[in-house]
Parts: C-alpha cells; sequence; structure tokens
C-alpha cells in the first residue's frame, strides 16, 4: 500500500499536472482549417513555448523541487523540456478524440516543413505510448521521472535530484503494482517509454537545425 | 513575443515569477 508520504505526493504531482496545461484557445487554433507550411510552423513554435512555460509551473509543484540547487533546477528544466513536450503531445494523439481532430492535427505537423525522417519516429512514439493505455497518474508521475533524472548535462547536485526521483519511482512503481495487477511488466515498460523518449530528444535537436535551414 | 526568448531565457523567467501574469 501506499505510505502517507507518498499518497500527498502522488496527489501533489497529479493534481499540478491537471492545472498546468497548454491554454485552451491555442489548443483549439490546431485544429483550424487554415494551413500554411509558415502558420504551422509559427503554431508550432508558439506552442512549444507556451509548454515550457507550463512544464516550468508544473515542475515548481514536484515536492522537493524548488529546495534544490537553482542553477541545477535551470539545467534539469532545459534538459528534459523536449523530452516532457513529446510525452505530452503523445497524450494528445493517444486520448480517444473525435475521429477528426487527431487526423488534422497529424496532417498539419506534416505540413510544417519538418522531414519525414523525423516525423516517423515521433509517430511511432506515440503508436508505443498509445499501446500502454496508460493513466493520468501515470502520465504525470513519468513527467516528473523524466524532469528528475540526474543525469543530465550540467547538473551539479545528483544525489540530491536522484533522492527525488527515486521517491517518484517508487510511487509510480506500487501504482502499477496495484492498478495493473495482472501486467507485471507494466512499470518496465513505461520506463522503457524515457529510453526512447532520449533518441526523440537527439532526433528534436537535429531536426530544429533543419528546419530553420529550410 | 516569448517565442522570441531561447529555451533557458523563458525556463529562468517562468521559474522566478509566474509567467502568465
Amino acid at each position: 500500500e501506499f505510505s502517507q508520504d507518498q499518497l500527498t505526493l502522488l496527489n501533489y504531482i497529479l493534481d499540478a499536472y491537471n492545472k498546468h496545461r497548454i491554454p485552451q484557445d491555442m489548443a483549439k487554433q490546431l485544429l483550424q482549417e487554415k494551413f500554411s507550411e509558415e502558420e504551422n510552423f509559427l503554431l508550432l513554435t508558439e506552442m512549444a513555448t507556451s509548454h515550457v512555460q507550463v512544464l516550468v509551473e508544473f515542475t515548481k509543484n514536484i515536492p522537493g523541487f524548488q529546495a534544490l540547487d537553482h542553477e541545477d533546477q535551470i539545467a534539469l528544466l532545459k534538459g528534459s523540456a523536449v523530452e516532457a513536450m513529446f510525452l505530452r503531445s503523445a497524450q494528445v494523439f493517444t486520448r480517444k478524440r473525435p475521429h477528426g481532430h487527431t487526423d488534422v492535427l497529424e496532417d498539419r505537423i506534416r505540413k510544417s516543413g519538418i522531414s519525414e525522417e523525423y516525423i516517423t519516429p515521433m509517430f511511432n512514439f506515440y503508436k508505443s505510448i498509445g499501446e500502454l493505455q496508460m493513466m493520468q497518474e501515470e502520465h504525470a508521475l513519468l513527467t516528473a521521472i523524466t524532469i528528475l533524472s540526474p543525469d543530465r548535462a550540467y547538473v551539479r547536485d545528483q544525489a540530491a535530484v536522484e533522492r527525488l526521483q527515486e521517491a517518484v519511482l517508487e510511487v509510480l512503481r506500487k501504482f502499477c503494482r496495484l492498478r495493473h495487477p495482472r501486467e507485471p511488466q507494466h512499470f518496465a515498460r513505461l520506463l522503457g517509454r524515457l529510453t526512447e523518449l532520449r533518441t526523440l530528444n537527439h532526433h528534436h535537436a537535429e531536426m530544429l537545425l533543419s528546419w530553420r535551414t529550410s | 513575443p516569448a517565442s522570441n526568448l531561447g529555451l533557458e531565457d523563458i525556463i529562468r523567467k517562468a521559474l522566478m515569477g509566474n509567467f502568465e501574469d
């Protein structure tokens, strides 16, 4: 069972995850009919910026994060922003959406000047996330775990970050055992997505470069 | 607009205050 502290940690992270979202009007813009490569580019850039702000607001609510060294907080956020963005956008693509919406989103991304080489791994990742049928708690906890990665560049006090990540990992492990009793591999499969995210992170840097030049 | 700021600038600004204000 969860200890009282673990329950508090879970609810704290879940509330923050539900509270801090991309503004509704911006999300709606994505579904408009207007399509031009420039508009898609601008909209996706604006979405990415808004997502970083939402990510920071979420992260500030992770118990213990604001007690970390200030520069380490920045190193963690900078190192995880792209992965957290892919994880969150995966949720958009896997949640039961009115049929048309996901195609509009996918079409918009495919027609925004991003080369196919980067789009395919992105949608493969969304598919593999979809197969896990993750609950909201799992998305929130996995996002926190991604951010609290002690091995990000420029992090100095790795032990302090590891202690925080360990606490969240333990909550996720218990949550999976409680809510997926017939799937002993579920927790391991969730963590497997984190390694997939790291390759997307690498792709993303190259993609931005090629996107800017084109 | 915020989208011209670099990633680190956006993070620093958001960490300091509530960015939405």
